[in-house]
């Protein structure tokens, strides 16, 4: 079963991905 | 057939904030069960299942067709349903019955927006396709 996803937005993407 | 899921790694790590969220860190390799169109996917790690932010994910073997829809500059017309006040400064803060054009949207459920001169970034959780209910 798939649970409800969060209400809240997620974060923006981490530095890490902002290297690429 | 058997489902085959796709793979996805970490890049970083993420703590959870929420219930239904997955805790994974830097490096995991992650099986994604459902990819929600706001930045949330469903994922499995040996016996846990929870939420993780797409933006915290890079596909294992490049996927030959890329993921991201390309822009779209004469916008696609959207409603705001929840104001948002700008955290970052690429971001926009709208209020709720605002409308704004969508230019590019981007899997990680961070859209890019324009409202009149104005261009950034805004949750897509927080808005909806102008003439449809929610």
């Amino acid at each position: 079963t798939i649970k409800r996803p969060p209400e809240n937005p997620p974060p923006r993407p981490p530095p890490e991905a902002r290297k690429k | 057939g058997p489902i085959i899921l796709q793979t996805y790694r970490a890049i970083a790590d993420y703590e959870k904030n929420s219930k239904n969220e997955l805790a994974v860190s830097a490096g995991d390799i992650v099986d994604v069960v459902e990819k929600s169109e706001h930045g949330w996917w469903f994922c499995q790690l040996k016996n846990k299942r929870g939420w993780v932010p797409a933006a915290y994910l890079e596909p294992i073997d490049s996927p030959d067709e890329p993921e991201e829809a390309d822009p779209n500059y004469e916008g696609e017309l959207y409603i705001i349903i929840t104001g948002y006040t700008a955290d970052q400064d690429d971001e926009l803060t709208l209020k709720e019955g605002e409308s704004v054009e969508v230019i590019h949207k981007l899997l990680d459920g961070w859209w890019v927006v324009r409202k009149d001169e104005t261009t950034g970034y805004y949750p897509s959780m927080y808005m909806q396709k102008s003439g449809e209910k929610s």
